[in-house]
């Protein structure tokens, strides 16, 4: 409908129309791709594919960039570097990893592929002998939350405020209108709570970079595997509770993982690795899809 | 346990489970083509299993989400601290015959909650809110009626899983929960938080969802609740793991809520261990580029 008319009203400024007509229709292919969900899996394996050739290629490339001295390497991964520096800057690999941060998605109950789950290992080593604890010092969370509920409200209070300011100034001054639109801008940027400060120098990263309490060391992936299942419930008068089960079907630690834990820095090389290594990348994928065996059609 | 002074033993184990989407129509020994509702298989290959098939395209048999949660009960249970559980606890809306309404939804995501409680609470009669494993809940977009349509709070749908989820949000969130359909839940009191984000107030495929930068927009609202959350977690000196139902990538959200999402999640990696979610049946992952993110803003800011 807004294709059809932005076509008939004729494109008054291009740019604008462009942009609006391609997040339209960005938002209504998402939807439509998230109503088809339910149905059968297709194009996931070409869905991969742009995982692995958007996301890990990028982290690979730069991951090739890394400055020699950060990385020992052997000579002819040196003399490559040497060759590849002149290409473009080398990079320090620590502030490489600190500007990452993963989103890890997770396999399904509904088998779409085989039902799995996971179940994640943190570092509480230093907890257990930390007494600082006490009871007695802990902060309940009521203040707080009052206080939240007050902003929320009167960010949307606000609006309703500048809008009815911007249009009565508007209608009396429309001489002015663009440079109090232009105003208004470099105001909202301004004071855009929803736009972070820079983390400030002084605190310290944290259980996603460097291994502390709380850092994710390892994960073990269960899936049950439908096919197996239903043999055995037909070739056995067995209940369903002693056939049904969930099974280890990969861990963290396992070759092509093999992260010994499970920092950012260490995600950053599996990505590399996978985007390099296609033994390891089919077997990412086959896992990707619980060992379903899923092909596209 | 502050609230109930109980001891509890730590085990440095949590569960992450999602998209259980239980189908109550679903009949063993139908027709897969015809989404194992109904029908006379064709051939053996379109026969409707006891406990589903991978790749059919029909969704779990009721029995596949109790023997799981049984297998869960008797293996995993007493090994983790806690369990982040991301949304879609009902059918997909794939039968013309018997369309998926908003009562469906609500009396499905009741049946699932019951469950997760008896499955993981401590039986205390007086105080339902005592669980031996905390379970942290998400919204899918199943989960909301018209189909990934969520509207910025408060509004029945939030009030009403507010009710749904009465015994796994602190009381003292009712309000912002209201507003958001979000919540912070602590596992270790004072050390360790996990945040519920309502991830549907930032994705492309919610028609209220333009972008994050007008104030009336559900997504702006969402960021100011995430921000302040993770300022006042860094001044308690807590760590978080941030989790949702829809992944908080390009592909699914929208261009300036991507951004500043990824911005946030960036200027706060002295708190944020990390991010779980579903909706993709896909087991994957996607590393985000904060500074990127930074540049982006800016850039269409």
């Amino acid at each position: 409908e807004q294709y059809s008319r932005v076509q008939e009203e004729g494109a008054t400024d291009n740019g604008n129309d462009e942009n609006d007509l391609n997040r339209i229709s960005d938002h209504a292919m998402a939807a439509s791709e998230a109503h088809i969900m339910g149905a059968k899996p297709s194009n996931k394996e070409a869905y991969m594919g742009t995982v692995r050739d958007t996301h890990y290629r990028k982290v690979w490339n730069k991951l090739e960039r890394v400055d020699v001295e950060d990385v020992e390497g052997d000579e002819m991964k040196k003399d490559k570097r040497k060759k590849d520096r002149k290409k473009k800057k080398p990079i320090n690999k620590e502030e490489l990893i600190e500007r990452y941060s993963i989103v890890n998605i997770g396999g399904s109950v509904i088998p779409t592929f085989n039902p799995a789950f996971r179940i994640w290992e943190y570092n509480i080593s230093a907890i257990a002998n930390d007494s600082g604890f006490v009871a007695e010092e802990y902060k309940p969370w009521d203040e707080f939350f009052e206080s939240l509920d007050k902003v929320m409200e009167d960010s949307l209070l606000e609006d309703s405020l500048s809008e009815n300011e911007m249009s009565s100034s508007n209608n009396h001054l429309e001489i002015n209108s663009r440079k109090a639109e232009k105003r208004k801008n470099k105001k909202n940027k301004k004071d855009d709570k929803t736009i972070p400060i820079e983390m400030p120098d002084k605190y310290k990263l944290g259980p996603a970079y460097v291994p502390q309490l709380f850092t994710p060391t390892r994960f073990v992936q269960f899936y049950a595997d439908l096919e197996k299942i239903d043999q055995a419930l037909h070739n056995s008068l067995a209940e369903s509770k002693d056939v049904f089960k969930y099974e280890v079907e990969y861990t963290s630690d396992e070759k092509p993982y093999s992260m010994d834990s499970l920092t950012v820095g260490n995600y950053l090389d599996l990505a590399g690795r996978l985007y390099e290594d296609k033994d390891a990348w089919e077997q990412y994928v086959e896992w990707s899809f619980a060992s379903s065996g899923y092909k596209d059609d | 346990d502050v609230r109930t002074g109980k001891e509890r033993i730590l085990h440095g184990r949590f569960l992450h489970i999602t998209d259980i989407h239980p189908d109550p129509y679903y009949v063993e020994g139908s027709s897969i083509d015809a989404v194992c509702h109904t029908g006379k298989p064709s051939k053996k290959k379109d026969i409707a299993p006891k406990f589903g098939k991978a790749m059919s395209g029909c969704d779990s048999p009721v029995v596949l989400m109790e023997e799981t949660l049984r297998w869960v009960k008797e293996n995993l249970r007493d090994k983790i601290d806690f369990v982040i559980w991301t949304g879609d606890n009902v059918r997909h809306d794939n039968d013309r015959k018997d369309p998926r309404t908003e009562a469906q939804i609500f009396d499905m995501n009741n049946i699932v909650a019951d469950k997760m409680t008896e499955l993981f609470s401590a039986g205390n009669e007086e105080d339902p809110r005592d669980f031996d494993v905390s379970v942290i809940p998400s919204l899918g977009n199943n989960d909301v009626f018209p189909h990934n349509m969520f509207a910025l709070g408060p509004t029945l749908q939030t009030r009403e899983y507010y009710r749904i989820w009465k015994n796994f949000i602190p009381q003292q969130q009712q309000r912002t929960f209201d507003r958001s359909a979000s919540y912070l839940a602590e596992v270790i009191p004072g050390k360790l938080a996990v945040l519920s984000i309502n991830t549907l107030y930032m994705f492309k495929a919610n028609p209220l969802v333009d972008n994050c930068n007008s104030r009336k927009e559900p997504g702006y609202q969402l960021l100011l609740w995430f921000g302040s959350v993770l300022e006042e977690l860094r001044s308690r000196g807590m760590k978080v793991w941030l989790s949702g139902h829809v992944p908080p990538i390009a592909k699914n959200f929208d261009q300036s809520c991507y951004d500043k999402f990824t911005l946030w999640t960036h200027e706060y990696r002295d708190i944020i261990i990390g991010g779980l979610y579903g909706h993709m049946n896909i087991d994957h992952f996607i590393p985000t580029d904060g500074k990127k993110a930074r540049k982006s803003l800016f850039k269409n800011l």
